[in-house]
Formats: structure tokens, C-alpha cells, sequence
């Protein structure tokens, strides 16, 4: 049965469809067999990417391609019915999926929605990314202004919390990680004092930090060619030192997943 | 009757409530009234850090505030309940402030809801921030990866257009404004090529691209604060060179925005 991996924030653009894509060819260069389940119905940022890289995969690019699927919101104006028919459509694509691969990666909307809590319940790995700032944090905990004490949860923590006692009664665990992203090499002290109060929030509410992903152009210049830095080595092509930098970022990533060795 | 400034863009994380946090500050420094709704019922990020600022206020620090306050979405479990209530509550707030300041400023969620799109109905300005990459851009518009060509407008540009229609209907415009976001240095070819795509793109959607901001630690570390670097000037301590240059950037988007001169 594969191992799932949600990518979970409801913060919006925290950097959880770049890092899926990222994930997945870092986790088929591996070897693994992987899946992925776009939540993002109406964006589908991720699915656009493995689109742009099928294109290019048929054009005669020589690349590694991930099953993928979209699973859309309902159209069933009552509210019971729709969730019953995102339920099944969800389990139905999931079911499917973890029979016949060994990793299943779940990107979810940067917003509250029944799909993404669903996706939040069955994760065995969630995978936060967050921007290097308060903003951002305030979505998983109010911080004193002063002292930077964590005065509680936010919305965000909660949500998590709450699938997490629900995989509880099933025996499942969650392992929740929050990753850094889009990192500056020029915010010393503000990186200091995010850093600080997550260390703090990580004990208090039950997460691991793990080493991110610092900005870089290489993150977002290949959108259109559904190519990633991994896939850049391959063609022969010298790359760039960031591009360089990325790609151990990214296996620093992977491997701080924890995942079961390759082929089990 | 106040000019009202719609922050728009269902790609979330783009620096909607920054900007408008930004804006805010500027636009009371000219000495104008200011009001903002937050439609991020959930989320809240204007509204909390217009109660930071609130708080550093109370506690003796001379700023400026504007009104504030946040319209929810509705719990009427009925489609066209919920939504008749939404129009009450949104349009209640908006009259009673447009009566009473020069301009008022809504910040919108980084998802598709009524609310937003009521919101996108009555802007006379529309200013719509995004990261300079084509992740962003594929909400706007759909592009040919190989030459850049435009294949198609995406579900931003179209629920714009359409929201643009109907404010038509009551003879009003909207003057569509796009700002790129946290743009780097170390970009050259990336910038060039998603400017060269929007200069193309404002033509035929219609929308005009104003300067934006760039990738700042200042815009984002004085957040718990209430504070922007517009308002560290006046205590007397000095500015770092990337606040000075920050303070310029905003300066100019607000001029940018070409309101009415102040006081009318
Ligand atoms: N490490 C990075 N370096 C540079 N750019 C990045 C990085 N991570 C993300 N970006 C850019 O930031 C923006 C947001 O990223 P992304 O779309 O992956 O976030 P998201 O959490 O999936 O957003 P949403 O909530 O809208 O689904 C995109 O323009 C993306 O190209
Ligand atoms: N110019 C900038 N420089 C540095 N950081 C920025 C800048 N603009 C935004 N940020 C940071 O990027 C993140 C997203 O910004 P923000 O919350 O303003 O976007 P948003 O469009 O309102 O997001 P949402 O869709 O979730 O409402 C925040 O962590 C914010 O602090
Ligand atoms: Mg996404
Ligand atoms: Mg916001």
C-alpha cells in the first residue's frame, strides 16, 4: 500500500504545488512508483505542470512521468450530497492509486474545503510548506508581539489537529513536517526569530521543522516545460550554481521525508 | 462618494494584504480617509494586522489607522440564503463607508467566492498583484511554452471580464491595474520573460501594468508590529537602504493608482 503524502497549508501560494512537483520527480529518479491527486480543482498548478511535462515527454523528451488525477468539487448544490459525492470520487481515484504504486503525493488548494480536510485525514506524511514570515505563521499560531510567546493555535493547527485525532481512531499516525520556503539569504534576523518560534511551535503542537527550499528562479522557470533542475543534469547542459544548490536542497528534502527504502 | 480599490487575484500568496496593508499607510499619509473590508473572513491577515497597529496605537505610538472591518461568509446552508445575505452584510458596510472616506480599500481571499465577486463588481480600481512567475500567469492566461504566444485567457482574466461586464451595465469602469510582487535581482531572464508576455497580455485583456514591489524582508518582518516602513521614518531612526528604497516603491505604486488629487 503506498505511503501518502499531503501537501497541506491553507495559506495560499506557501509553495505547496511547486514542492509537490519537485517531490515527484525527485521520488521517480528513485525509482518509485508515484502517483498524484491534484485537490486544486479550479487552479490545478500541479496537473498543469505534469501536463506541460507530458507535452514535452511526447515531443521526445526522454522524462519520468507520475500517474496523475483531479479530483473536482462538487456540483451538487445540496451540502450532504456533495460531500458524499467528493468522498467517493476522492476514495474511489485514492484507492485506485495505492494498490499500485508506492508513493501518492496529495496537492491540496490554498483554502478551507472538504476535499483538502479529506486529504488531511488519510496523510501518513503532511508536508507544510510556509514562507519565511509572521504572515504566514499566523496561520498556525497567534504570536506574541512582543515577547513572541505562542499565545495559541490558529485556524491552520486546528484543522491539522482535528484530522489528526480522526486518523487517530483508525491507528493511523501522522507524520506533520514544516518545511521553509522561498528563503532569503539576506533576512538574518527575521529568519532568526521565525526559526525560533517554530522550534517552539514544533514541540508545542507536535511537528518536525525540516530543511526547505530557498528562492530561487530555478523553483519557477520551468513551469511551461514541465521540466525541473533534476531533470536539467540529463540533457548534458551545464547547469547554473543555484540550479546546483536546488537540486541538494531538494534531495535534503526527500530524504528527510523518512520514507521506506526504494522497492521495499 | 469614496474610490474603491479592490485587491484581486485568485492565485493565492501574490501579496494582495500586503499591498493593501502598504496602500493603507501611504493613502493615510496623504492625509486621506480611509476605510478597508477584509473578505478573508477566515484568514484575516489585513484585519489582524490593522489590530496589531490598533494595539501599538493604544499603547502610545502616534499612527494612523483607517476603519476596518471584515465581512464572513455566510452559514445560511441554502446556496441563494447564503448569498442574499452576503450581498446584505457586504453592501451595508460598503455604503456606510463610502459615505464617510476618500477611499476604501477591500481585500479579497486568495480563492473564487461571492463575496470576491461582488467585491470585483464595484472596484473602480482593481489592482491585482502577482508573483513575477508563470505559475501566476497561468491564471490569467494560458501560454504556448515554445514561443510565449497567447493560446487563451485563464479563470482569473475571465471572472474579471466578467464581473467587468456587469459593472458596465450600471455605466461604471474599472481601471485594471497589474503589479508583480517580490521580484528579485537575480532574475534577469525570468523577469524579461513574463514582462514581455503581461505587456502583450495588458493589450488584449485590457488591463495596464504598473510598477510593483519587490522581494523586501521589510515588507513582511514588521507585521506583529502593525508597522510598515512608511511609518519608521518618524521615529527618528534611521532606514536601512532597502527601506528607503521600499518606501520609494510604494510611493510610486500609489502614484500609480492616479486617484482623485486629496481633499477634493
Ligand atoms: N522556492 C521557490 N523559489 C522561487 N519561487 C517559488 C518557490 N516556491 C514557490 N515559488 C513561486 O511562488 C508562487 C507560489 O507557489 P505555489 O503555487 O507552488 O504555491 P501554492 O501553495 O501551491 O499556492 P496555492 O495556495 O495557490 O495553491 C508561484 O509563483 C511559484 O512559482
Ligand atoms: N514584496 C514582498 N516582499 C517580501 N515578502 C512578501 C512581499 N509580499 C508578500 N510577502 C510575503 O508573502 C506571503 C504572501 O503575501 P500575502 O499574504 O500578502 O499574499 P495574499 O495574496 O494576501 O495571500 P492570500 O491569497 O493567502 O490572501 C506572506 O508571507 C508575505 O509576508
Ligand atoms: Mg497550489
Ligand atoms: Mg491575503
Amino acid at each position: 500500500r503506498a505511503h501518502i503524502i499531503v501537501l497541506g497549508n491553507e495559506k495560499g501560494g506557501s509553495g505547496k504545488s511547486t514542492s509537490a512537483m519537485h517531490l515527484v520527480v525527485a521520488l521517480l529518479e528513485q525509482g518509485r512508483r508515484v502517483a498524484t491527486i491534484d485537490l486544486d480543482g479550479r487552479q490545478r498548478t500541479l496537473t498543469r505542470y505534469l501536463e506541460n511535462r507530458a507535452r514535452a515527454a511526447a515531443e521526445g523528451a526522454n522524462l519520468l512521468l507520475p500517474s496523475y488525477a483531479v479530483v473536482t468539487r462538487s456540483e451538487i448544490a445540496d451540502f450532504h450530497g456533495a460531500q458524499a459525492d467528493e468522498r467517493q470520487r476522492f476514495l474511489s481515484v485514492l484507492e485506485d492509486y495505492v494498490g499500485r504504486h508506492d508513493v501518492v503525493i496529495i496537492d491540496c488548494p490554498g483554502s478551507d474545503s472538504f476535499l483538502s480536510r479529506l486529504a488531511h485525514g488519510c496523510a501518513d506524511t503532511l508536508l507544510t510548506p510556509m514562507n519565511d514570515s509572521f504572515i504566514d505563521l499566523d496561520l498556525i499560531a497567534r504570536v506574541d508581539p512582543d515577547d513572541h510567546s505562542i499565545l495559541g493555535p490558529s485556524l491552520y493547527a486546528e484543522l491539522v489537529w482535528e484530522m489528526r485525532k480522526r486518523r487517530a481512531l483508525t491507528g493511523g499516525t501522522v507524520d506533520w513536517l514544516v518545511m521553509r520556503n522561498r528563503v532569503g539569504h539576506l533576512d538574518a534576523r527575521n529568519k532568526r526569530r521565525v526559526s525560533e518560534v517554530l522550534a517552539r511551535l514544533a514541540k508545542r503542537i507536535g511537528f518536525r521543522v525540516v530543511a526547505g527550499l530557498s528562492e530561487r528562479v530555478t523553483y519557477r522557470e520551468l513551469f511551461l516545460q514541465g521540466l525541473t533542475m533534476l531533470d536539467l543534469g540529463r540533457t548534458g547542459s551545464s547547469l547554473t550554481m543555484s540550479e546546483v544548490a536546488a537540486r541538494q536542497e531538494v534531495r535534503t528534502l526527500v530524504a528527510s521525508l523518512d520514507l521506506p527504502p526504494v522497492g521495499r
